[in-house]
């Protein structure tokens, strides 16, 4: 099946979102 | 541990992972007694938090003190649900780790990259890694990362060849290929 694949920058950019507080 | 789903909206990872944290060092204390040693391992092992999202991942991480925070002799592992940090484990017991020794001045952005690229497959080797591991030590720290086969040299190739791109490492950097087998039999 897909592998799930996030680069850096994706992972980087979720840090701040709201969610992951 | 009950099942864990990412929340609506949360982004999903390949795989769920599980955080741990040890007191003890990298290096077991008792030889005769493999199998009390094991246990007692076993029992300095404790489990900081879980993620299934990436949301869920920095909302952990975010709550961690740095690596150069912690005092030396102490370990995290973040580790494939399922699989516990010990080569005893069916996970990691045909397996090996790649071990990098980094000074204090890389080791927190080191260890945030290597989880990320575990986190989001950067590694390209399938279900092979089990998990990372940061072991504090004194001038220098380590950073392994563990796979399922030791005699998979596809694998752990690409493996090392990663760990050098993502932690742009100087290409005479010494990095060392350890099967677990070898080091249940030293202990």
């Amino acid at each position: 099946g897909t592998r799930i694949i996030y680069d850096r920058a994706f992972l980087m950019n979720l840090k701040n979102s709201p969610l992951s507080r | 541990l009950g099942p864990l789903e990412p929340a609506p909206g949360e982004h999903k990872l390949q795989y769920n992972y599980c955080l741990w944290f040890a007191k003890k060092g990298c290096h077991r204390t008792s030889i005769t007694q493999v199998k009390a040693t094991e246990q007692e391992y076993g029992k300095s092992l404790h489990i900081v938090g879980r993620c299934a999202s990436v949301e869920q991942w920095w909302s952990l991480y975010c709550h961690l003190i740095k690596p150069t925070a912690l005092k030396p002799y102490r370990e995290l592992h973040l580790f494939k649900s399922g699989i516990k940090p010990m080569w005893e484990d069916p996970g990691n017991a045909k397996g090996g780790k790649w071990v990098i020794k980094l000074r204090k001045n890389k080791i927190d952005r080191a260890w945030e990259t290597v989880c990320m690229a575990m986190l989001g497959e950067q590694f390209l080797v399938g279900p092979e890694i089990c998990g990372v591991v940061l072991c504090t030590r004194f001038p220098e720290d380590l950073l392994s990362v563990w796979n399922r086969t030791a005699t998979d040299q596809a694998s752990t190739a690409r493996i090392r060849d990663t760990l050098r791109r993502i932690l742009n490492l100087p290409p005479n950097t010494p990095m060392e290929y350890k099967p677990h087998c070898d080091s249940l039999k030293k202990s």
